[in-house]
């Protein structure tokens, strides 16, 4: 462990529980993508397989254990309890054209052809996208709550903060995980435009709002 | 080595 991979996962911890704070305290999740929250469920669930077979730590096993349950709870929470709030119409992203390509890719890279390695692979390349239906939602209403934006910079911290973690590791442990890298990359990569408007308006003081 | 993903990682 180094400090810019505990950064990276107190920064992803930190964005789920702004999330679901947003949520209970708002008595809403207008403004949240269903979908992209759908998405994170699949992602941890495929990917935190391993849980059942391969022992790592004791915090690795908190956190997986952590992001499978806090994700299938912010789903009870917009489907059950707040589901008057959830509004389907503007949520409106094709995620059959994520889950396809995704799956494709993880059957072409992976670093072992077994149903949990490619699984992985699978989760890894979803992960990378999945935030897509979140942000188009956003590009569609064309503004969001100051909490949903301060949770959509913590998730976009979190991978952002894999990127050293890895050049560090590369170093100091010999180690690079070229599939982790390249998503992780793409994954950073798609929130540049928000973090622009995130540094520029919302930190400045001003409401989240995208030009008309 | 048999596989270069990194276990421990989130």
């Amino acid at each position: 462990m180094n400090l810019f991979r505990l950064f990276g996962d107190m920064s992803h911890l930190a964005s789920i529980l702004i999330l679901v704070h947003k949520i209970q305290t708002t008595r809403s999740c207008r403004g949240i993508s269903f979908k992209t929250q759908a998405l994170y469920v699949t992602v941890f669930v495929s990917r935190y397989l391993d849980l059942f077979y391969d022992w790592v730590s004791l915090y690795n096993f908190f956190m997986k254990v952590f992001f499978i349950s806090s994700s299938c709870y912010i789903l009870y929470l917009m489907k059950m309890k707040f589901r008057p709030t959830n509004d389907p119409s503007i949520d409106t992203f094709r995620i059959e054209y994520l889950l396809g390509p995704c799956a494709i890719l993880a059957l072409i890279f992976h670093y072992k052809f077994t149903v949990t390695e490619v699984l992985w692979s699978f989760s890894i390349f979803l992960e990378s996208v999945a935030i897509l239906p979140q942000l188009f939602m956003l590009q569609r209403t064309g503004e969001a709550e100051t909490i949903t934006t301060h949770y959509l910079a913590a998730l976009g911290a979190y991978r952002a903060f894999y990127i050293p973690n890895w050049i560090y590791r590369y170093w100091t442990e010999d180690i690079v995980d070229p599939i982790a890298v390249t998503s992780g990359i793409v994954q950073t990569a798609l929130y540049l435009d928000f973090f622009y408007v995130y540094f520029t308006k919302v930190l400045q003081g001003q409401k989240f709002e995208l030009p008309a | 080595q048999e596989t270069n993903r990194a276990k421990d990682e989130l």
